[in-house]
């Protein structure tokens, strides 16, 4: 099973958004996915139509007394599984340094999904944490979504940093330019700026557009409800993109 | 001293410029002020062109061998002082939960200031967590920008009741539109829903503007390079009727 993150310190950049309609080419491509929603405000899960499991406990399942395939639920779409979010866990954090390899915990969490599917999507929460850590650990490639701003560029070197001094060679960074307005002149410097800084941005760009941000009013995936539209070729080339890397 | 925190737990909503905005206009109004930058990531700090204090660490903080006075350094803008963001805070949660009263602890650490200021602002990293919950308890005041789509209102839901359910009726909740694009028909359809649904909604909006975004450039609040600009006008404004709700 592939570990796929969808992650970036940084709030409101389109993680959301990315990670739902990434889930289900995934799963049009024919690997059997999972969406784990690990945002306890559970926009991802409300995208989807899902519901919180009674049985989900961030405390159980970071103590092993709760496995992961008990709250996979199905969705909409073939192929493609949810895993919801729970507001409960908005305390991984506490109950994950309760314990041994505090950092290992997600993907000890994660093991227990290996037979059922090929893929593993994961939609972060912002911000910095020991969940963040735990997620930088578990995955195999990290997507993340960059505004065109100043912050961006500097929350990347931060990123990069991090991963070049914990030694973590086998984990790829693909990060996308997310949320662009080409006619505007910062977008334009900035992008060219930070191309320059780091030539293993994705070359699919997702413009800041209507179409898109009404996906959280139809609540399903662009290619689900909307096959030959600009906003649903824009995320098949991302996805296409994220699936070469994947190969190389 | 008043306490205002700057939160929402979405992401990317205008968070930490509406806070060194507001915290220019707390100041020029003659309030002695100091600006918290309580998010790891350090945006505002950025913003102010402030830099991390080698002695400051969350644990050393909320243990108490450390005090607030300590670490705060002046902005380049009278009545202004900033308390830089330290990479250390993205362990609050855990270093709070491991003392007596774990939801009172950011209360504690903030009464060493109670003397030297009249205005402390928190500008709050994204996110729902243990830390969210202190800046709740701690606040008098806390403004919330709120992007105008379908997913904000459920998140105004929650917090309205979530502030209930702990009976905390003298914390004031102060919701206003961010980053608002009229243009934009989903825009329209949501202010008109969330304004009936909450009429203590504050009545200046915030629009999408380049002017704004522009501001991570400048590096300075805008009320002190652009003061007669439609946008420091919209922040004046916005500052205005924060300031008359905190005397009613
Ligand atoms: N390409 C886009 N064009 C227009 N609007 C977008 C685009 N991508 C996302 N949005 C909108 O921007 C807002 C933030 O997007 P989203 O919720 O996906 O970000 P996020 O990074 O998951 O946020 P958080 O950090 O809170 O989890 C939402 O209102 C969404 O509808
Ligand atoms: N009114 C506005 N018009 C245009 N751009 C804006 C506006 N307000 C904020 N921005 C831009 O949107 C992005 C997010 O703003 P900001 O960093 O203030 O949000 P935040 O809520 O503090 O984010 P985080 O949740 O990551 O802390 C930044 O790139 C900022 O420049
Ligand atoms: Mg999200
Ligand atoms: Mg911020």
């Amino acid at each position: 099973m592939e570990i796929i993150a969808v992650s970036n310190i940084k709030g409101g950049v389109g993680k959301t958004t990315t990670a739902v309609n990434l889930a289900y080419l995934a799963a049009a491509s024919g690997r059997a996915t999972v969406l784990w929603d690990l945002d306890p405000q559970g926009a991802a899960t409300y995208t989807l139509r899902g519901a919180p499991n009674e049985r989900a406990s961030a405390r159980k399942l970071v103590s092993g007394k709760r496995e992961l395939p008990e709250l996979v639920a199905p969705t909409d779409y073939a192929g493609l599984d949810l895993l919801p979010a729970d507001f409960s866990y908005r305390q991984f954090d506490v109950r994950m340094s309760e314990r041994k390899h505090p950092t290992e915990r997600l993907l000890r969490m994660s093991r227990s999904l290996n037979q059922d599917y090929d893929c593993l999507l994961l939609d972060c929460p912002p911000g910095m944490s020991l969940l963040s850590e735990n997620v930088l650990r578990a995955a195999d490639a990290v997507i993340v979504p960059t505004l065109p701003t100043p912050l961006s560029l500097r929350m990347l070197e931060q990123l990069f940093d991090l991963v070049a001094q914990a030694g973590w060679s086998d984990l790829r960074l693909l990060p996308f330019f997310s949320m662009v307005d080409r006619r505007k002149s910062l977008h334009e410097e900035v992008i060219a700026a930070t191309r320059q800084r780091f030539p293993m941005m994705l070359a699919t760009e997702v413009p800041y557009w209507s179409e898109i941000e009404r996906m959280a009013v139809r609540r399903a995936p662009i290619p689900a409800y909307a096959p030959r539209s600009p906003a649903a070729l824009v995320y098949s080339n991302l996805w296409s993109e994220v699936a070469v890397r994947l190969r190389q």
